[in-house]
């Protein structure tokens, strides 16, 4: 474990905090996008199948069961809780998501470390994760304004994965033979993805608005 | 027992 990592796994349970915290207090999940939610799901479970099979530390099973824990309760507080699911715009969060699922299986199913069920699973996950942020981004766009915590959710989902980039360039130096190719590809698109967020969202830092 | 053989990264 190095800062870096530390930083980035803050930052995500973070991120799933501040989320869960608008969803719960404020009975509101305006602006925030179900078909992420359900991808990000879907990238956890198919990314921790090793939860039982193989133990690393307290730490990380503690934050496996996190993310899975806070991610499956998100989506069915956007389905099924009444107060919530009233505010979910349903008509703008129309990204096909699914489109996606199914790219990212064939391609983990091609490139991957080991041909094994729970390694293709997980570069599936790591696929997967890169571009759940889309229909997030997709309906910020078409909501043009937003609130400030799901700003400061997405800023800190974004952040996370570019905190994980610096972690894995300091194992690739002080570790021999860390090199994950697969990882660090997916890991670098998917903080790509948040660029245009990020110019946007430090210029309401600078002019002081709401996120354009 | 737990075999340690997976990721340790989230």
């Amino acid at each position: 474990m190095n800062i870096f990592r530390l930083a980035g796994d803050m930052t995500h349970l973070a991120s799933v905090l501040v989320l869960l915290l608008k969803i719960h207090t404020i009975k509101s999940c305006a602006g925030v996008s179900l078909r992420t939610q359900e991808l990000y799901a879907i990238v956890f479970a198919t990314r921790y199948l090793d939860i039982f099979t193989s133990f690393v530390s307290v730490y990380n099973t503690f934050m496996k069961l996190v993310f899975l824990g806070s991610s499956f309760s998100i989506v069915w507080y956007m389905r099924y809780h009444k107060a919530v699911h009233r505010t979910y715009d349903r008509e703008q969060d129309t990204f096909r998501h699914w489109f996606l699922v199914l790219p990212c299986l064939v391609l983990a199913l091609l490139i991957h470390e080991k041909f094994t069920f729970l390694e293709v699973l997980w570069t599936f996950s790591l696929y997967l994760e890169a571009v759940a942020i889309l229909p997030q981004l997709v309906l910020l766009q078409r909501t043009r304004n937003i609130d400030n915590l799901t700003g400061q959710y997405i800023f800190l989902l974004g952040g996370y994965r570019g905190l994980y980039i610096l972690n894995w360039i300091y194992r690739y130096f002080t570790e021999p033979h860390f090199v994950h190719w697969i990882t660090w590809i997916a890991g670098l698109v998917q903080t790509l993805l948040y660029a245009d967020f990020f110019y946007y969202y430090f210029l309401r830092f600078i002019g002081g608005r709401g996120v354009e | 027992i737990w075999v340690y053989e997976f990721k340790d990264e989230l």
